[in-house]
């Protein structure tokens, strides 16, 4: 890319290729491209590096749009957390509630995945790694019933932020999206504007289908930001941009690595410049 | 759906009668969309419709008063041909027990898949091990015991202190001891990028001299599948995937990917989170999903 020294059809060409081979998509790509060269014809970049500049410009106004930050009110928030299977959700909420400890928060873990075989043990793990307690029942036990105990333990407690783990759950499934919706009419019920977050989680490797899962939480739950997990992979995320230019969806962190340290507020710049790197 | 599309690039050829190659190329840039949009990689594509072109151009295609369904059946029929049409199965034989490593990307569906690869052998006259080898995730080894009661299926574990590379040779020893056929190696999660994770692959794989080593790989991944599929086989050398999470609707692209460059036959589906859900593959159905 930065051995082109025009802006040939060369030029054009490996950047289709380039952002296409970063899982922007066929359409996001054209649109992308598209613009960059009406731009081009309008006041004729000089250089590639030019063009790139232009174009990464273009693609940190389409992130960076939403608010930075978690609305997350006292006396006591809550965080619903969702997405498809193995997307990173559990690991993700222990990241989180580590990060909110150490701006002054008082986490509570709810273990409302209790399908998966081991899900509540493994948040169990992190929440003693993590020095934060776990609100649990056995396994097979409702998961409104999970976060209702969860409620009444913050508050017991003195804790101020809520973050409710979910079994990952494919949004084809209309029953488990169902079963989601119950858990945040048990939380809305509880807590009026609750709950204030509903995370969704998405694997940085997934391809085009990573906007049908944002549409379809967006449509059941009503989803307030993303989880970029995995973004240590090879893959760049390039999904997110046609997320934006759909759902204006805001992402808020990024998940860079298997350990509770790897995860940082997302940040617009850094993202499309390691799109080019 | 493409068949749509096809027909929408051919629907003015009445006045024109005869087609061009350009009405070939337009159909073709709609087949390559679809593709992409299934998340096929975008080299593996731009070759895919070299090699459909080459066909598509022909006079039969060229005369043919239904273009639309020629050139479809073309690339139906190259898309079946590069996924390969042998169901999955399982080679034991050579040694007992034989094992079978399950190997790929953190959350892909491996320690789920070895539990249904259990399952499926057991109905299949087989006596098999899981051998639990992730020591890195918590509750991984509870989550391979949970699964094992299940299906009453003997998980052989080492906690999370003993090296992954000698639980697995000493679950060779203990696969013997105890009459089972097949032991079934699940391995933690790894970035293809991780060297460090990536040899020890390489040195569980030369402890144990498996009969099969198995890519578990998510049906929604993106064009980076190449990427990791290349470098397990490289590394470790794969003898098939398991394409996982294809109860969803992903188009599962990466299949053909992975396919066409790695040559690593297709052996099973993921279909489900319950044990049972794990299928033979059709090429033919794989073929017509990608294409949507
Ligand atoms: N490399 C890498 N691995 C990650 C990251 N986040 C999570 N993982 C790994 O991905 C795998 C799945 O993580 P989980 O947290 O169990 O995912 P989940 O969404 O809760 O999975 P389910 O509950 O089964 O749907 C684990 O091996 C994690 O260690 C990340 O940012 N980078
Ligand atoms: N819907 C669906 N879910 C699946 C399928 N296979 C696995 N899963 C789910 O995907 C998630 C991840 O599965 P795991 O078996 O933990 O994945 P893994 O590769 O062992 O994960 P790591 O060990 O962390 O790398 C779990 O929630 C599984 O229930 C499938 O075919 N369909
Ligand atoms: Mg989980
Ligand atoms: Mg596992």
């Amino acid at each position: 890319f930065q051995a082109r020294r025009e802006l040939d059809a060369a030029f054009w060409d490996e950047l289709e290729e380039r952002l296409i081979q970063a899982d922007l998509g066929a359409h996001t790509t054209a649109d992308l491209v598209d613009t960059l060269r009406e731009t081009h014809d309008k006041r004729r970049f000089d250089s590639p590096e030019q063009a790139e500049a232009a174009l990464r410009q273009e693609m940190m106004r389409l992130l960076g749009g939403g608010t930075v930050g978690l609305n997350l009110p006292l006396p006591l928030a809550v965080i619903l957390v969702v997405g498809v299977n193995g997307v990173g959700k559990t690991t993700s909420i222990a990241k989180l509630a580590k990060f909110l400890a150490q701006s002054g928060r008082k986490p509570l873990l709810v273990a409302g995945d209790t399908f998966r075989a081991a899900a509540i043990d493994q948040l169990k793990v992190w929440g003693e790694r993590v020095a934060v307690p776990v609100v649990a029942q056995g396994p097979g036990s409702d998961p409104s019933a999970v976060v209702f105990d969860g409620i009444k333990a913050a508050r017991a407690r003195g804790a101020d932020v809520l973050i409710v783990d979910t079994a990952g759950r494919l949004h084809t499934k209309i029953n488990l999206m169902e079963e989601l919706k119950k858990v945040q009419r048990i939380v809305q019920r509880q807590i009026p504007d609750a709950p204030h977050e509903t995370l969704l989680v998405l694997d940085a490797v997934t391809g085009q289908n990573a906007l049908v899962q944002a549409k379809s939480f967006t449509q059941a739950v009503g989803v307030t930001g993303l989880v970029l997990a995995k973004l240590d992979s090879s893959s760049k995320g390039g999904v997110v941009f046609s997320i934006a230019q759909e759902l204006s969806l805001p992402i808020k962190f990024v998940g860079t690595g298997e350990r509770v340290d790897d995860f940082a507020p997302f940040d617009a710049g850094e993202f499309a410049g390691a799109l080019f790197a | 759906a493409l068949t749509d599309r096809l027909q929408g690039v051919f629907k003015d050829m009445r006045s024109k009668g005869r087609l061009a190659e350009e009405d070939i190329d337009e159909a073709l840039r709609e087949v390559r969309l679809a593709l992409l949009e299934a998340d096929v990689n975008f080299k593996v594509a731009r070759d895919f419709i070299r090699r459909v072109k080459e066909r598509a151009t022909s006079l039969e295609v060229l005369e043919s008063l239904t273009p639309a369904q020629q050139v479809l059946r073309i690339v139906d029929e190259e898309l079946v041909a590069t996924l390969g049409g042998e169901p999955g199965r399982i080679d034991w034989t050579g040694k007992t027990p034989a094992p079978v490593m399950l190997v790929g990307l953190n959350g892909a569906g491996k320690t789920t898949s070895a539990a249904k690869l259990a399952l499926t052998l057991r109905k299949l006259g087989q006596r098999p091990l899981l051998v639990a080898c992730d020591t890195y995730r918590p509750a991984a080894v509870a989550q391979l015991e949970t699964l094992g009661r299940q299906i009453g299926a003997e998980v052989y574990e080492e906690g999370t202190h003993a090296s992954p590379v000698d639980i697995a040779r000493r679950s060779v020893e203990y696969g013997r001891e105890h009459g089972y056929s097949i032991n079934i190696i699940d391995t933690a999660g790894r970035l293809q990028i991780d060297e460090r994770m990536m040899d020890e692959l390489v040195q569980i794989k030369a402890a144990i001299q498996p009969t099969e080593v198995l890519l578990v790989a998510n049906a929604m991944t993106g064009q980076e599948a190449v990427s990791v599929a290349q470098q397990f086989h490289e590394q470790v050398g794969l003898t098939g995937l398991i394409l996982t999470q294809m109860d969803g609707d992903a188009r599962g692209g990466a299949a053909l990917s992975i396919r066409a460059v790695t040559g690593v036959p297709l052996k099973f589906l993921g279909m489900g989170e319950k044990i049972e859900a794990l299928q033979a593959y059709y090429p033919d159905r794989l073929a017509s999903r990608i294409l949507g």
